[in-house]
């Protein structure tokens, strides 16, 4: 039982990750986009 | 005598008690080595588990930090951006500018429908990707199209400038050019100590055109009026016809004939531009003049009558 909470919160912190290298490869993309606007 | 009392008549089947026991004693050792060892299997693969998580629990603070630094220097970089605007083009109107002013939560700034934080499921791959896609797509048209109102609006405009002389004590750089006029801006410029006002035109409603006036830096005793684009209606005099004149202009350039030096500075085309405005004022104004054109009638006729009589 605690083997399977161990791997239940890996899986969620996996998924949480996931989601913020999604977000920071979008914030990166725009920061590059108003960079060579503002160029 | 009882001859059984020295008689052992045991059959010596349990003489030694612990002999029974030592086969349990076996067999619990045997267990409990078996439990330990898958005890500490569990231990091993929950210790195993307990490293994976403080791994993705470190990766996902890094993350985080990082996501924060990012956000926040794109903040800066757009509020920059939106100075930069604001300090080359104060006479666009704020509902131009199509960026978001305020700053946004990261989930909302980047699209994202679904909150980090809530702990809410996501949707699927394909309709977050299409709608990632989209608003993407939205955002840099969003940022590219910050510009085009300004390179339109001043590709467009007709320009027009007017020097006026004025007091010097007077700071209300206003321009009496017979416009009502409403002051939206006033600015400070590099190149000239005295501030910069802006102007739209109030006259009519939805009027294109802007004003900007500035004392000269060169002559403090002139104020240099600038006019952008063309009035979309009749002029302050009733009787000007002509809806695309610079009605305004007239005024100011009739202050520029009576004493300022300086319309010797100003193009030929201005030159032009004043006769015309001298020549239109003059015909409005006798136009007006009932005698002028009884007198005007009279003349034309017994001019006529003389003609039919030779």
């Amino acid at each position: 039982e605690k083997r399977n909470m161990l791997q239940d919160e890996i899986n969620r912190v996996n998924s949480e990750n996931k989601k913020l290298t999604e977000m920071l490869a979008r914030v990166c993309e725009k920061y590059y986009a108003l960079n060579n606007l503002m160029e | 005598m009882d001859g059984s009392s020295f008689l052992d008549i045991s059959l010596d089947l349990n003489t030694n008690p612990f002999s029974a026991k030592l086969p349990k004693k076996e067999v619990s050792v045997l267990a409990s080595t078996h439990l330990k060892r898958k005890w500490l299997e569990q231990d091993e693969s929950a210790s195993e588990l307990r490293e994976e998580l403080n791994r993705v629990n470190s990766e996902n603070k890094k993350l985080t930090e990082m996501l924060a630094r990012v956000c926040e220097s794109y903040n800066e970089l757009h509020n920059h951006l939106e100075k930069l605007q604001s300090r080359q083009s104060p006479e666009i109107e704020q509902t131009d500018i199509p960026i978001k002013k305020r700053k946004q939560d990261p989930d909302e700034f980047l699209g994202f429908p679904i909150g980090l934080s809530s702990g809410k499921t996501e949707n699927s791959s394909s309709n977050e990707d299409h709608h990632h896609h989209h608003q993407q797509h939205e955002q840099k048209n969003q940022l590219l199209s910050c510009k085009r109102p300004v390179t339109d609006s001043f590709n467009k405009a007709k320009v027009s400038t007017v020097y006026v002389p004025t007091e010097t004590s007077d700071t209300s750089l206003t321009v009496k050019d017979g416009f009502q006029w409403r002051k939206y801006g006033q600015k400070v410029t590099r190149d000239n100590p005295s501030p910069r006002a802006y102007f739209r035109c109030s006259f009519a409603p939805s009027c294109p055109v802007k004003k900007k006036v500035q004392r000269s830096a060169e002559d403090p005793s002139l104020l240099v009026a600038t006019y952008e684009g063309t009035h979309n209606h009749l002029g302050p005099n009733a009787s000007e016809g002509d809806a695309t004149s610079q009605g305004g202009s007239s005024t100011v350039t009739l202050d520029l004939v009576n004493g300022c030096h300086r319309l010797a500075l100003e193009k030929n085309e201005r030159d032009n531009t004043m006769q015309e405005v001298l020549i239109q004022q003059m015909a409005s104004s006798l136009t007006k003049d009932s005698k002028f054109t009884a007198a005007l009638a009279a003349a034309i006729s017994g001019r006529l009558m003389e003609q039919s009589r030779t």
